[in-house]
């Protein structure tokens, strides 16, 4: 009865790891699809325009995004090789990194929110190894 | 057994997870409501 | 005679259980692998970025900032004192400058 005790309990914390693990398949398989899918967006639309954008209207991946409101005072001290920054707000700040910006874009076609139509899930299916679909219908 | 209080978060670049920085967004916010 | 069953089926369960996380592992890395070949493929690598445009529809009216830093690239944000409305970040790098971008859409 002591084993079957102790069993349970290794088979509820497995249960959860594997509900841990899984989510972050499920978040590694928004990954990829946000980046090839921006990859394919920039591709048609370089096509479309005959030519890429201006380099100072770009911002290269990766990066984090700061976003704060607009009436934040920011200070900012820089050293002269740039290596180091220090900012000071006197207002709250919120960070995010490229991942989730191109998740905000639509990127990854709603699936995090779990809204996507079949036929953007069908899109999303193609840019995901065939073994790993399942999980996006997961999502 | 206490552990030495945080004074920071951190984040490394190509290093951390985006939890890391969910985590800062977090305390920044509470801080920022208290 | 119950519990013995209920020993066995457990053990089964948890043999699933095992194969089935080991799967994940192995998927994960997998996958992991197959998105930094995604990246560092040269022609993706021409075609990875996003307008300034696309970031200002994302945060209607707040002031951006885009940080470019190199692997490995530390971002300290100090906890707050008690009562002071002042937040604070450091960027340290050890192996190339950083580039910090102010984007406003005005």
């Amino acid at each position: 009865a002591q084993e079957c005790q102790n069993l349970e309990m290794e088979k509820q914390q497995r249960i959860e790891r594997i509900r841990e693990k899984r989510i972050q398949l499920q978040e590694l398989l928004l990954q990829q699809i946000a980046f090839k899918n921006l990859v394919q967006r920039n591709r048609h639309s370089e096509q479309h325009t005959r030519g890429p954008p201006a380099v100072n209207s770009t911002i290269q991946l990766p990066f984090l995004i700061l976003n704060t409101s607009k009436r934040t005072v920011i200070d900012c001290s820089i050293s002269s090789d740039k290596f180091e920054y220090l900012f000071n707000f006197d207002n709250m700040f919120e960070i995010h990194n490229d991942t989730e910006i191109l998740k905000r874009m639509g990127m990854s076609f709603g699936l995090e929110a779990g809204k996507c139509s079949s036929k953007d899930l069908r899109t999303a299916k193609s840019l995901v190894p065939k073994a790993l679909e399942k999980y996006l219908t997961g999502i | 057994v206490c552990s030495t209080p945080k004074t920071a978060l951190l984040y490394k670049f190509n290093g951390s997870p985006s939890k890391s920085l969910k985590e800062i967004n977090n305390m920044i916010k509470q801080e920022g409501q208290r | 005679k119950e519990i013995v069953d209920r020993l066995r089926y457990l053990e089964a369960e948890i043999e699933d259980l095992e194969l089935k996380e080991k799967e994940l592992d192995q998927q994960k890395i997998w996958l992991q692998q197959s998105i930094k070949n995604v990246k560092e493929d040269s022609e993706n690598k021409h075609f990875s970025y996003i307008t300034h445009e696309d970031i200002c529809d994302c945060f209607n009216g707040d002031t951006l900032l885009a940080i470019q830093a190199p692997s490995g690239t530390q971002l300290e944000v100090p906890v707050p004192q008690v009562g002071q409305k002042k937040y604070q970040i450091n960027l340290k790098s050890n192996s190339g400058p950083i580039h910090v971008l102010l984007i406003n859409k005005e």
